[in-house]
């Protein structure tokens, strides 16, 4: 929407209502966490200021578009409304985005289908032109999750936009995640320069490797190489998609003597939060014994030239792949990462590899499920078939687990269909949980692939446990202890456990969506899996005692007067411009964006005074000549004698 | 055992979209799920 009145400041605060479900409350939380990681746009608790958003739970998902500076202005998160892709949806109209295709230039891209449309759902399809919306110079986005689907407000079964390329048709109304123009169009909306918590990505692909470094002491050297002896024989960012490109880092420990080392150190980095998530793929093709460990260099000042702390040794037996690692950080000052490979004891055919490493300053996934050649399982599962992954341990103590069907069920047949389930665990420890499960957040999460975290349109879904939920027609807690409401259940190697009610989607994902982007990348699927606990935000949030007054000021923010002009306050409610004014010069206009002066004032005089003039001439002489006319002919008419004076 | 069908609860109905979420909820918004600011007589 045009207009910096509608901005809001690049830290939104926001308030939530006590109607809100706990579980919508912590998806906000992971969508906001989004925005911090991919835009300069942060979320604050309301503290006072005069204008905030207020998510409440209404009857449905809806937002105002930009900021109205209303004060409370309210965004709705209703039922069915808490999904990661609806809530980021709903903020961008708040940050004052329209859906795509009401943008001026729609018509060269989609047609509307306007007889298919529902009788009196034709405004749903306007299109505002580019006086009152811009397209920041974006190129228009099918893949926008702004952007609605092709069978909106349809009256039968035929869709209501038509692509213009028609491969894009199942394309629009995605609800995965911000696509790259969605980002790119809220950076420059909001002129940003950085992302609040991502801190750097590699894929090794250029040739100074992000900036990494050799570290000192060493007496190996990582190398940067697109195939290696003993594997891997490709890179994970490309996967042979694109010759001449995949590089990737490579220690080798065929050579050298047991102890050997290699250091590889990152860039100095600056954290903000004292808490990371580092993330990569490794590849241990070489002997057993060979490590790679994690360390970082932390810089203070006690130790200006950095301090070597071990963090992590990366335990893993070699293995014909490329294989995701998480690890969590805890640091405060400025920093390195150092990754550390060592040459074992014992002859090695190979060595340890890196690639697509992403440090940013949020939490760690805990889990990981890797279903291994996921098309050929998508296509041939049979329908209404669901497929277990294994039983994840959560910090808390609770055990859980995801089902998936991949082949779709009857009721949404084409899509992914996704549920979690507690189930029981160790005896002892489940004895001393609390039943039922309170409020605890499961996340599904279908990984996209993609090298640079910030580009990842990853698909989630969560599901929050709630202790006072009821099965249905029975008096027993859906999230009670799996061996008092599930059913005794076998794995595939004889091991029996309970599995509680599952509750999830039938609609995770389209299959053909599955298909697209990195989701399947060296024919694996990965699905990551977290439980958090989120019993914080069943209370309320705290209202501010102190509200931020109407200040006149706070206006002219949002109004820029051009050409030394100054904003003030008429009457206190509506911010003009005075214009700047010489001596035979002013300028004018809403903004003072015009000049005039006197030359300007006298000529406009003169060529006015000149055509008025002429005007008048024009009249009279018109005038003369039709009432000459006029009384010649009713003198001729009457019979009357002209005299002439014949000796003139 | 304790029960002999696990239970499976769709959160989502079958809806996909939230524009669906809207329609089923019998919101009429403006483009589907954009406020009217009644107040300056405009869309918002």
């Amino acid at each position: 929407i045009i207009g910096d009145e509608y901005l809001w400041p690049t830290t939104v605060p926001y308030y939530f209502g006590d109607d809100l479900d706990i579980n919508a409350k912590g998806v906000i939380l992971k969508a906001f966490e989004q925005y911090r990681l991919k835009t300069c746009i942060d979320y604050k608790p309301w503290s006072g200021e005069k204008n905030y958003i207020s998510v409440f739970k209404g009857s449905g998902c809806f937002s105002s578009v930009g900021n109205r500076r209303v004060g409370k202005q309210q965004l709705s998160i209703g039922a069915g409304c808490d999904r990661i892709a609806t809530i980021e949806h709903e903020f961008l109209h708040a940050l004052g985005f329209w859906h795509e295709q009401s943008r001026a230039d729609r018509d060269d891209y989609v047609t509307i289908m306007w007889d298919r449309i529902e009788a009196g759902r034709e405004h749903n399809f306007n299109k505002y032109d580019d006086t009152t919306s811009s397209s920041l110079n974006v190129p228009y986005d099918y893949g926008s999750m702004m952007h609605y689907s092709k069978n909106s407000f349809r009256n039968g079964t035929e869709p209501t936009i038509v692509t213009k390329i028609p491969s894009f048709s199942d394309v629009i109304g995605q609800r995965m995640e911000f696509s790259d123009s969605d980002l790119l169009k809220l950076s420059r909306r909001y002129n940003c320069t950085r992302t609040t918590t991502f801190l750097d990505t590699c894929d090794f692909e250029l040739e100074n490797i992000c900036g990494m470094i050799q570290g000192q002491g060493d007496q190996a050297d990582w190398e940067r190489v697109s195939e290696a002896i003993g594997g891997p024989d490709m890179d994970y960012s490309n996967m042979g998609r694109c010759t001449g490109t995949g590089y990737f880092m490579h220690f080798s420990t065929i050579n050298g003597m047991e102890g050997d080392s290699a250091l590889l150190e990152s860039r100095l980095l600056y954290p903000n939060r004292n808490y990371q998530c580092l993330q990569f793929f490794y590849y241990h093709s070489g002997n057993v014994n060979d490590k790679l460990e994690i360390w970082v260099r932390e810089y203070n000042e006690a130790n200006p030239d950095g301090k070597l702390r071990m963090i992590e040794v990366v335990n893993g037996l070699p293995e014909p792949l490329w294989q995701l690692h998480h690890l969590s950080l805890a640091i405060s000052t400025k920093f390195r990462v150092v990754f550390k490979g060592t040459k074992g004891a014992g002859t090695s055919t190979g060595g340890i590899s890196l690639d697509d490493v992403n440090l940013s300053e949020t939490t760690c996934p805990e889990h990981v499920w890797r279903i291994k050649n996921f098309k050929s399982i998508m296509e041939n599962t049979p329908m209404d078939t669901i497929i277990y992954s294994p039983r994840f341990r959560s910090k808390y103590g609770y055990t859980f687990q995801m089902g998936l069907y991949p082949n779709g069920t009857s009721t949404s047949p084409g899509e992914l269909g996704a549920f979690a389930y507690l189930v029981s665990g160790d005896n002892a420890t489940d004895d001393n949980l609390t039943w039922p499960c309170p409020w605890m957040q499961i996340t599904m999460m279908l990984m996209d692939q993609h090298a640079d975290i910030r580009k990842r349109m990853s698909n989630q879904r969560s599901i929050t446990t709630d202790p006072n939920q009821k099965l249905q027609d029975s008096t027993m807690f859906t999230w009670d202890n799996p061996r008092k409401v599930g059913m005794e259940v076998e794995d595939a190697d004889g091991t029996k456990y309970f599995r509680g009610p599952g509750y999830g989607t039938s609609v995770y994902l389209t299959q053909a969506r599955a298909l697209t982007r990195d989701f399947i990348k060296g024919g694996d699927a990965i699905f990551l899996l977290t439980m958090e606990d989120i019993a914080h935000l069943v209370s309320s949030q705290p209202v501010p005692t102190t509200v931020e007054p109407t200040t006149p000021s706070n206006l002219c923010t949002s109004v820029k007067c051009e050409n030394n002009g100054v904003c003030v306050m008429d009457n206190d409610k509506i911010a003009v411009c005075r214009c700047a004014v010489g001596n035979d010069w002013w300028y004018y206009g809403d903004r003072c964006q015009y000049k005039s002066s006197n030359n300007d004032a006298m000529v406009t005089a003169v060529v006015s005074s000149v055509v008025v003039f002429a005007v008048m001439l024009v009249v009279t002489v018109v005038s003369v000549v039709c009432l000459r006319k006029k009384y010649k002919k009713k003198m001729n008419k009457t019979g009357g004698v002209t005299t002439t004076n014949m000796y003139a | 055992l304790p029960t002999s069908k696990i239970t499976e609860y769709d959160v989502d109905g079958g809806k996909e979209d939230l524009f669906e979420v809207n329609q089923a909820a019998g919101l009429d918004l403006f483009e589907g799920d954009i406020l009217f600011d009644e107040k300056e007589g405009r869309n918002s």
